[in-house]
């Protein structure tokens, strides 16, 4: 049974791709196979397993081939998923032609299930789907939480990261009533969390309000090895494993686990 | 004169907003008059300055009068320009509609010259003109660059924030040979500078060779107080003059006013 989780947020720079890239690995260490989908033209996901330069076949390249449902082959998909550094870990890596997507799609029939339908021919070989949106509610985002089995969302401990939810809220119910009515919130995740700061404190009070019992137990610190392991390619626990940054992302698989068991 | 300052990077969270908000109010503290507008749909500059409900008349209003370059009036224009807590600095607010204002320009005439109209109207009664951009390269950045007189470049000293550059430039260049000829690189920014981690060094050491003489001597530090303003519905300035970060915006200011006179 494969879950599906969409990493979604509009404002920039909350956590999303280091969320995506964490979660996944801690996944695949726990012997779940894991497919991190990245569909953020920016890339930062792919580069932060390693990959840098365009492949061939990317996630642009299984969402072209996604128009025509009916000569959709799995052969076909499987030639843009990727192995990692973790045997457990495979990804369909972004692509600059990614952003003019939204333009090529703007007349196309069923714009908004392309990603679906790539997923549904992949979702048997996997335990975990994870898959990192770019920050927007656009074309792209709309594919990724009508794909979605439940929509994870970062919120950095700040001012201006609350003000966005009333818009993610609305675009999540607009999607849950015309496009996937399974859709549900797996839960918001405090990140960049930093317990010295009152900011952190009162922010992460009006996100358990906000969301009610949805908070995930698990915080993320703000925690400079996650921020440094991009920079070699790597996610954190293959270049620091000891860091609290680290084991908070191990935790957070654990909980959602723990979620899918209980039920 | 006035010069017409877009603020732009298509990476989340980099710190366009609080740049555009910090620089705007210093340059209104030293008595230029200002205008910021402020084109991100999720509207931070706005809330940053204490706007917090939709106006009636906002920068979606005036895009969507635009349309008709030979109606155009100022007295129209004017009524989506709101006044602030300091005398000098004037702002055009966001609306949630801005966010709909790409699939309704896609057929338009001129649509990447829209807002270029707008302020071709409103410049001769200021000095600095400044536009907070969202976080990606589509139609409403397309727009600011398009307007824009020069492009200033905040680069958060993380290694994700690196990588994005390259594609910033491309779009840049791209704007600069078919839509915008006169526009300049003012220069790039570096923000939430933590002079204790290694991976600040060394960001800021790789975005001097990639810029070369184009990056600010000013380098804004990471301040708890510049995120803590906003909650407040102020700019830095009003909130805390002392602290390093509000000082650094006001550095920044005076950086551009002497580069300008230097010409
Ligand atoms: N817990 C953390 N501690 C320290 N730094 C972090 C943490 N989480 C993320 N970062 C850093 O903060 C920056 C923003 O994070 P990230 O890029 O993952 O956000 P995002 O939401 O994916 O951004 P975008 O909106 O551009 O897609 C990155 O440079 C990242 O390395
Ligand atoms: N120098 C700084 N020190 C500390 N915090 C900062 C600094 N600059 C910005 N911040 C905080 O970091 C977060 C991101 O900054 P900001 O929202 O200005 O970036 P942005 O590029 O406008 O984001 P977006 O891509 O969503 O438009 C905000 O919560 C802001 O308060
Ligand atoms: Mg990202
Ligand atoms: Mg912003």
């Amino acid at each position: 049974m494969s879950k599906v989780i969409a990493v979604c947020n509009q404002k920039g720079g909350v956590g999303k791709t280091t969320t995506s890239v964490n979660l996944a690995a801690s996944f695949a260490v726990l012997e779940k196979k894991t497919l991190l989908i990245d569909m953020d033209p920016q890339g930062n996901a792919s580069q932060g397993l390693g990959i840098n330069e365009g492949q061939d076949e990317d996630i642009h390249e299984a969402l072209y081939l996604a128009a025509s449902p009916d000569t959709l082959k799995k052969e076909e998909l499987e030639k843009s998923v990727k192995s990692t550094k973790l045997d457990f870990l495979k990804i369909m890596p972004s692509g600059p032609d990614l952003a003019v997507l939204e333009i090529e799609l703007v007349n196309a029939m069923s714009r908004e299930r392309r990603l679906e339908r790539i997923i549904n021919i992949l979702k048997p070989d996997y335990d975990y789907i994870i898959i990192d949106s770019p920050p927007s509610l656009n074309l792209l985002t709309i594919n990724v939480l009508t794909a979605a089995s439940s929509v994870l969302i970062p919120v950095q401990c700040e001012y201006y990261a609350l003000q966005g939810l009333a818009e993610l809220f609305n675009t999540i119910r607009l999607v849950q009533k015309n496009l996937n009515n399974d859709l549900t919130i797996e839960g918001a995740l405090l990140t960049m969390f930093d317990i010295r700061l009152n900011l952190s404190k009162q922010v992460a009070e009006e996100v358990k309000t906000c969301f009610s019992k949805k908070v995930f137990q698990t915080v993320i610190p703000r925690n400079i090895k996650l921020s440094e392991a991009p920079s070699h390619g790597k996610p954190a626990i293959l270049y620091d494993v000891q860091n609290k940054g680290t084991q908070a992302y191990m935790k957070l698989a654990e909980e959602i686990i723990q979620g899918e068991l209980d039920g």
